[in-house]
């Protein structure tokens, strides 16, 4: 079965499954107790309980206590969460923070911390509203007693208005769609009672909850000959994240799939005489909102914005369909005894001079002959 | 009744050579 058409063909609504997205995934990290070059790939292994493998930072013992986690998913991906299981203690302060352009730039996506406001400058669990669901949040670490089941869940759209309509919702689509993650942990849990302190951090689990970003027009994502992950994309459509309409299917204007309304990208009607077209979005409205797409450089003697008649010298074959090649026939208006070389577009009638009859103006009408001028090639006979 | 096809070669062009089509 082909999930992102129905049993009849049309189009339908279809999406990625869901993954841990960070699942094998290299880890870049700022610090850490081992070899060097391990690629940390303990963070994004297989997490079991019976084997906790762990990645661990140096050890810290003045300040800055920065460590950092950076991980690239290759590809947008809608996350819904960020999960970290800690093999140490939960650290005091740290923020997550995401990239939507493979790491060119960041912004923030989660704080944590028992001082926000001296951390990170930002009030302590402040409210999310509809009119500011890209702003992230920061909040005390959820304290765990119990060190081997210290995990910290960030799920991205917790507290946000909109969650319960993200379908039509493009700022939270915005605020879940990322390239790259990158934790940063700020600050350990400082015990005051140790006499030489040193800290360091530790975690078991990096997991990224969420689905390959196709925008409802892929079932799945690949990886294309140069090895980068892409959607498969359907429904006419291209791009990395089936981001745009595929060439020739610009009637209507690009649109993300929802569950009601697949909006596959529909070719231009250009009669088979265009093989490249354009969109028109004063004709789309003009349309109603149905079609929009121009056709450009109409061949086999067509013209108009979808081929659909013949252009100036040429008239319309009513014998053969339009999409014919031969559909367009020349004038073939007399040289004399027409008054010029364009013809009825409809009918093929050429427009005569005085006197002169025919589809192409090649015969003196009843009651004339042919005089030796060119101008007047027929008179009336006296 | 069919009527005749004009005869190009009946046409005087001495006046009007500039608007002589190239096959007549």
């Amino acid at each position: 079965p082909e999930p992102c058409y129905s049993e009849s063909g049309s189009a339908r609504y279809c999406i990625p499954e869901f993954v841990n997205a960070a699942f094998g995934q290299e880890v870049s990290v700022s610090s850490t107790c081992g070899r060097r070059s391990c690629e940390h790939t303990l963070l994004t292994d297989l997490n079991s309980a019976q084997n906790l493998t762990c990645w661990q930072s140096e050890m810290l013992r003045t300040i800055p206590f920065n460590v950092t986690l950076t991980l690239s998913l290759g590809k947008k991906f809608e996350i819904t969460y960020i999960s970290l299981n800690f093999c140490s203690e939960k650290p005091d302060s740290m923020a997550i923070y995401k990239s939507m352009d493979y790491g060119r730039s960041w912004t923030p996506f989660q704080f944590y911390s028992s001082q926000c406001r001296r951390v990170y400058d930002r009030l302590n669990r402040a409210e999310i509203t509809k009119l500011n669901e890209q702003e992230p949040l920061c909040m005390e670490l959820p304290n765990s007693a119990d060190t081997s089941n210290a995990i910290l869940v960030f799920s991205t759209l917790d507290g946000r208005p909109s969650r319960t309509n993200f379908i039509s919702s493009p700022v939270l689509q915005d605020w879940v769609t990322v390239t790259d993650i990158r934790v940063t942990f700020h600050r350990p849990k400082i015990s005051r009672d140790v006499r030489e302190p040193a800290y360091f951090y530790a975690v078991s689990d990096f997991q990224v909850g969420g689905r390959c970003k196709c925008n409802g027009h892929a079932h799945r994502c690949l990886r294309d000959k140069d090895g980068k992950m892409v959607c498969d994309c359907k429904h006419n459509t291209e791009g990395p994240e089936c981001d745009r309409c595929k060439p020739f299917h610009y009637d209507r204007p690009w649109q993300r799939a929802t569950p009601k309304e697949a909006n596959e990208c529909l070719p231009c009607n250009c009669n088979l005489h265009a093989r490249r077209c354009r969109f028109n979005m004063e004709l789309y409205k003009l349309s109603g909102r149905k079609s929009g797409g121009v056709c450009m450089n109409c061949r086999h003697n067509t013209a108009g914005r979808h081929c659909h008649y013949c252009k100036e010298g040429y008239y319309r074959d009513m014998s053969r369909p339009i999409t014919h090649r031969k559909a367009c026939l020349a004038c073939d208006c007399h040289p004399v005894g027409a008054a010029g070389k364009t013809c009825n577009q409809t009918s093929g009638q050429c427009q005569c001079k005085d006197g002169v009859t025919g589809l192409t103006c090649n015969r003196c009408a009843k009651g004339y002959q042919q005089s030796r001028s060119p101008v007047a090639p027929c008179i009336k006979i006296p | 009744e069919v009527l005749p096809t004009l005869d190009m070669a009946l046409f005087d062009w001495t006046d009007y050579e500039d608007m002589r089509p190239e096959d007549s």
